[in-house]
């Protein structure tokens, strides 16, 4: 499954 | 964090402090859009939900609280400030913002990367900072002369989400699984409604002349 990003940008 | 990202935040800081200094230096907010103001005070309210649930990085968690701060100042001063809210052009400041938020809503109820409440409302956040701008464009259109702090400050908060798409292209090329099209899609509207005010700036700064957007 893909990667699931985070909200790691503001 | 890479160097576009890191210059993005930085434009859009330096655009808050820009607008900072013209309400404290000049007492006055002329040509300023509250509603724009009030929109962007919105906009990190939703968006930074998990400030204290995920943390990140110091970073991270310092230039949210500095935006979330920062913008509610700026609503507060413009709102109860005995001196400043005098200058607040109210009757040229008269877009009717509500629908922007409506619509961002929806469509984040539509779009989003998950149906959950801070999914949803990330992506709300993201429609409506694409949005957010129209008011203090309409407002200096309609003012017609644009003073050089806040034709600086707009001028930066246009230039940040430019940043913010280089951005995006790099990590996609650099990270496997990359995909924010929510963000990236957003940013690139966001960045092409300043496209004509860019157009003016960068006119009135090659004739060194004052800023003047055709009525």
């Amino acid at each position: 499954r893909e990667q699931s990003w985070s909200h790691d940008e503001l | 964090m890479n160097i576009f990202r890191f210059a993005g935040d930085m434009t859009h800081l330096i655009s808050i402090l820009v607008l900072l200094l013209k309400i404290y230096a000049t007492k006055s907010c002329s040509g300023i859009s509250l509603k724009t103001q009030e929109l962007y005070a919105l906009v990190f309210l939703t968006r930074y939900l998990d400030l204290f649930t995920d943390f990140i990085s110091v970073y991270n968690t310092i230039m949210k609280l500095v935006f979330i701060a920062s913008s509610l100042a700026v609503v507060c001063c413009m709102r109860m400030h005995r001196v400043v809210r005098r200058s607040y052009d109210k009757d040229l400041d008269t877009f009717r913002h509500y629908f922007l938020i409506l619509a961002s809503f929806v469509l984040a109820l539509l779009v989003n990367e998950k149906f959950t409440f801070q999914e949803i409302f990330w992506a709300f956040s993201i429609y409506l900072e694409a949005l957010a701008i129209l008011p203090q464009l309409v407002l200096l259109q309609r003012s017609g002369n644009v003073d050089n702090l806040t034709g600086q400050y707009v001028f930066f908060l246009g230039a940040y989400r430019a940043f913010y798409i280089l951005n995006w292209i790099y990590r996609y090329f650099t990270e496997q699984h990359f995909s924010r099209w929510i963000a990236c899609v957003s940013g690139l509207v966001q960045t092409v409604l300043y496209a004509d005010f860019f157009y003016y700036y960068f006119i009135s700064w090659k004739n060194n002349a004052k800023m003047q957007l055709p009525a």
